[in-house]
C-alpha cells in the first residue's frame, strides 16, 4: 500500500463502509454487489488481455465471446433480479460497452412494454433464449432526435395483411444502434405508418434482418457495421436500408396503437407511450453519469494524492498534488456532483418505475412530468459529467493521457451520452416546453403537482445582510 | 406576498429555496419572452426559436434545482454523524459552486449581494479543505475494485508507477525487441544514406 495512501484512509473523519451501504441502500445490498462483482473477477473465462492491445475485430470478438459467456453464467447461477444483473454486467463489461448492449437495454425492454399480451407470447422466450438477437432502430442518417421526421414508412397492405418497410432516400437509412451491424437478427424498426392512404406518424414495427439459421441478411436487407468511431470501439453500430420488406401485420407492436385486418388505425391514448423506452434509457442514463463521474474523481483523486509535485514553500519536500488548492478546486466540485448524481439517479429510476406502474394501471397523469423530467436531467448531468471526465483526465497530467489511466476509455465511451437517446440541446427544450406550459397553467390559477409546483409560488427572497 | 425568505449561503436549505427562486424566474422570463415574441405577430414556431437561449436556461435552472434539492432531502436520511457530516459539506460546496458559476442569476434574481458572493469564495475554499482529508475516503466508498477501474492511477493500493511500467511492457509493440519496421525501412535507409 502507497504511504500516502494510507495515511490518508487513516485520517478519514468518517467511516467509508457506512457510506457505500448508503450508495448501495444497505449493508445487505453491498456485501451482496461484492459477491456479485467476485463471480466476476475470479472468473477465469472472462479474463483477457487490455482492449486497448487490440485490433477493433478482435475487440469485437472478445466482447461477443464476454457477452455469449455472461448469458449463460448468469442463467446457470441463477441471478434473475434485474438490479444483480446489472451489478453482474458492469463487471463483466467494465468501462466499455457490451455487444448485445442494446438486445437487453432496448430491444427486450419495448417487447415487454408495447407487445400485447399475444405478441409477447410469441416474441419473448425468442428474445430470451436469444433465438431472435435484437436492436433498436430509430435514427437515420439524416434524422436523429427530432424523431417525427424520420422518413422510414411501413405501409400497411390489406390485401395481404403485411406492412411494407422501405428506406425511400440515402438520408433514411437507419444509422448508429448498436449492435445492429453484425449481432442483431432482429430489429425494432421506428417507421412512420400508412395505411388507407393516410399516415398515422410513428409507430414501432419487428423487422427480421438476418436468418435465424444462417445469420446471413435477409432478401431486401442491407447491413453493417458502419466503421471506427471515437469510441465504442467493440460495439457494432450499424446501418440497415430496407427495400420494400415485407411483415406480417402482427410485427407492429400492437399494445396502444392498432392497424384492424382491414387497414383500420386506432389511436394509442397518449402519443408519448411509443417514446416509454426512450423514457426509460434516459432516466437510467442520469445514473450512468453518477457512475462515470464517480471512477474519474475516483481515478483523479487517488492519483494526486499519490502524485508529488513542485514545492508549496521553498526547501521543503514535494508535496502532494492534492494539496494544492487549485487541484482540490478542480476536484472536489465534480466529487460532490457524482454524489449529488447518484442520489438523483436513485430519485430517477424510482420514479420512473411507480409512474410506469401506474401506467400500466391506465394512469397517463404523471407520464409529461416524467417525460420532461428525464430528459433535462439526462441533458444536465451528461453536459456536466462530460466536461468532469476531461477535467479529471487532465488533472492526472500527461498520465493521464495514457489509456492505463482508463480516463480515455471512460470519457469516449461516455461522451456519446450527449447526443444519444436525444441530443442535450434538444432534450433541455423539451424540458422548456413542459415548464412553459406549467407556467402558464399557474399564472392561470392552477395548483400544479410535482416538482413543478415552485411555478405556483410567489415568495420573494431577500439577499442575507452581510 | 408571504415573509420574505432570507437568503443563508451558510445553511442549505436556504440555498435550495435560491435555486428554487431562480429557476422560477428564469422560467418566468422565458415564458414572457415567448409572449413578447408572439405579440410580434411571429408565428409560435419562430417565437419559439428566437426563444431558444432563454429556453434551455430555465431548463438548465429547473434540473440544477431539481439536483440541489433531491441532495439535501438524502442528507435528512442520512443517520451516521461523520457520514451526514461530510455529505454536507459535499452538499454545500455543490451548491456554492453553482451559485458561483451562475453567479449572474442570482444576484439579476435579487437572491444574493455582491458582498455576499465575496463571501461564496470565501466559503467554497474553506469547504475544499475540510473535504480535502476525506477525499481519498470519499472516492473509496464509491467501492469500485480495480478490476472494474481498470486503472493504474487509480488503483487502490496506490502503487502507480509499478503498474504503468508492467502495463507499457504488456503493450503488443513490445512483443519483439526490436520491431520488423527496423530491418525493412531503417536499416536499408541507413544503408543508402
Amino acid at each position: 500500500m502507497n504511504p500516502d495512501l494510507r495515511r490518508e484512509r487513516e485520517n478519514a473523519s468518517f467511516n467509508p463502509e457506512i457510506l457505500t451501504n448508503i450508495l448501495d441502500g444497505s449493508a445487505e445490498k453491498t456485501s451482496r454487489r461484492r459477491e456479485i462483482e467476485s463471480l466476476v473477477i475470479n472468473d477465469p473465462d472472462f479474463q483477457h488481455d487490455d482492449l486497448n492491445f487490440m485490433s477493433r475485430s478482435d475487440r469485437y470478438d472478445a466482447a461477443v465471446k464476454k457477452s455469449a459467456q455472461m448469458i449463460l453464467k448468469l442463467r446457470d447461477y441463477g441471478i434473475s433480479d434485474p438490479e444483480e444483473i446489472y451489478f453482474y454486467k458492469r463487471v463483466v463489461r467494465n468501462n466499455f460497452h457490451e455487444a448485445f448492449g442494446l438486445h437487453y437495454t432496448m430491444f427486450v425492454p419495448t417487447l415487454y412494454t408495447q407487445c400485447t399480451p399475444e405478441q409477447r407470447k410469441k416474441w419473448l422466450p425468442l428474445a430470451e433464449t436469444f433465438q431472435a438477437v435484437g436492436t433498436y432502430a430509430q435514427t437515420e442518417l439524416g434524422h436523429g432526435t427530432h424523431i417525427r421526421r424520420l422518413e422510414t414508412t411501413a405501409t400497411y397492405d390489406p390485401s395481404t395483411q403485411e406492412f411494407v418497410l422501405n428506406s425511400p432516400t440515402v438520408t433514411s437509412i437507419k444509422w448508429w444502434p448498436g449492435g445492429l451491424g453484425k449481432t442483431s437478427n432482429h430489429a425494432i424498426v421506428l417507421a412512420q405508418l400508412y395505411t388507407q392512404g393516410k399516415c398515422h406518424g410513428l409507430h414501432a414495427f419487428i423487422v427480421p434482418i438476418r436468418s435465424m439459421e444462417t445469420h446471413q441478411p435477409l432478401p431486401g436487407i442491407t447491413v453493417g457495421d458502419i466503421g471506427p468511431k471515437f469510441g465504442f470501439d467493440e460495439v457494432d453500430n450499424g446501418y440497415l436500408k430496407l427495400d420494400n420488406v415485407r411483415i406480417p401485420r402482427d410485427n407492429m407492436l400492437m399494445k396502444y396503437a392498432k392497424v384492424e385486418p382491414d387497414g383500420t388505425y386506432v389511436k394509442p391514448p397518449s402519443d408519448k407511450l411509443t417514446y416509454g423506452t426512450m423514457v426509460f434509457i434516459r432516466s437510467m442514463i442520469v445514473g450512468e453519469s453518477a457512475k462515470a463521474l464517480a471512477k474519474s474523481s475516483t481515478i483523479a483523486i487517488r492519483y494526486s494524492a499519490v502524485r508529488h509535485q513542485s514545492e508549496l514553500r521553498p526547501g521543503e519536500p514535494e508535496p502532494q498534488v492534492l494539496d494544492y488548492q487549485a487541484q482540490q478546486y478542480k476536484l472536489f466540485p465534480l466529487l460532490a456532483a457524482a454524489y449529488a448524481f447518484t442520489f438523483v439517479g436513485q430519485y430517477m429510476s424510482n420514479m420512473y418505475h411507480r409512474i410506469t406502474g401506474d401506467i400500466n394501471q391506465g394512469d397517463f397523469s404523471e407520464l409529461p412530468e416524467l417525460h420532461a423530467l428525464a430528459a433535462g436531467l439526462k441533458a444536465f448531468t451528461t453536459w456536466v459529467t462530460n466536461t468532469g471526465i476531461e477535467v479529471c483526465r487532465m488533472s492526472c497530467g500527461g498520465h493521464g493521457y495514457s489509456r492505463c489511466s482508463s480516463l480515455p476509455d471512460i470519457y469516449v465511451t461516455f461522451t456519446a451520452t450527449c447526443t444519444y437517446e436525444g441530443e442535450n440541446t434538444v432534450m433541455m427544450l423539451q424540458t422548456a416546453r413542459y415548464l412553459v406550459k406549467s407556467y402558464r397553467q399557474a399564472r392561470e390559477g392552477q395548483q400544479l403537482s410535482g416538482i413543478v409546483s415552485y411555478l405556483n409560488e410567489q415568495q420573494r427572497v431577500q439577499p442575507h445582510p452581510v | 406576498s408571504s415573509r420574505p425568505t432570507v437568503v443563508n449561503i451558510n445553511d442549505l436549505s436556504s440555498l435550495v429555496e435560491a435555486y428554487k427562486l431562480r429557476a422560477a424566474r428564469l422560467v418566468e422570463m422565458a415564458a414572457k419572452g415567448l409572449q413578447g415574441e408572439l405579440q410580434r405577430s411571429k408565428s409560435q414556431e419562430d417565437a419559439w426559436n428566437n426563444c431558444s437561449i432563454e429556453l434551455v436556461r430555465a431548463s438548465d435552472a429547473h434540473c440544477h434545482y431539481v439536483v440541489v434539492k433531491l441532495f439535501a432531502a438524502k442528507l435528512n436520511e442520512v443517520s451516521d454523524t461523520a457520514v451526514h457530516s461530510v455529505l454536507n459539506t459535499l452538499a454545500l460546496l455543490y451548491a456554492l459552486q453553482g451559485v458561483a458559476l451562475n453567479s449572474g442569476d442570482f444576484l439579476q434574481a435579487g437572491l444574493l449581494t455582491v458582498p455576499q458572493l465575496a463571501q461564496v469564495t470565501q466559503r467554497i475554499k474553506a469547504l475544499l479543505a475540510e473535504i480535502r482529508p476525506n477525499a481519498v475516503a470519499l472516492v473509496d466508498a464509491f467501492d469500485y475494485r480495480d478490476e472494474m477501474l481498470n486503472s493504474a492511477l487509480g488503483r487502490y493500493d496506490g502503487n502507480v508507477y509499478e503498474s504503468m511500467f508492467e502495463w507499457a511492457k504488456r503493450s503488443p509493440l513490445n512483443r519483439t525487441e526490436v520491431h520488423d519496421a527496423y530491418y525493412k525501412y531503417m536499416k536499408p535507409l541507413q544503408s543508402k544514406l
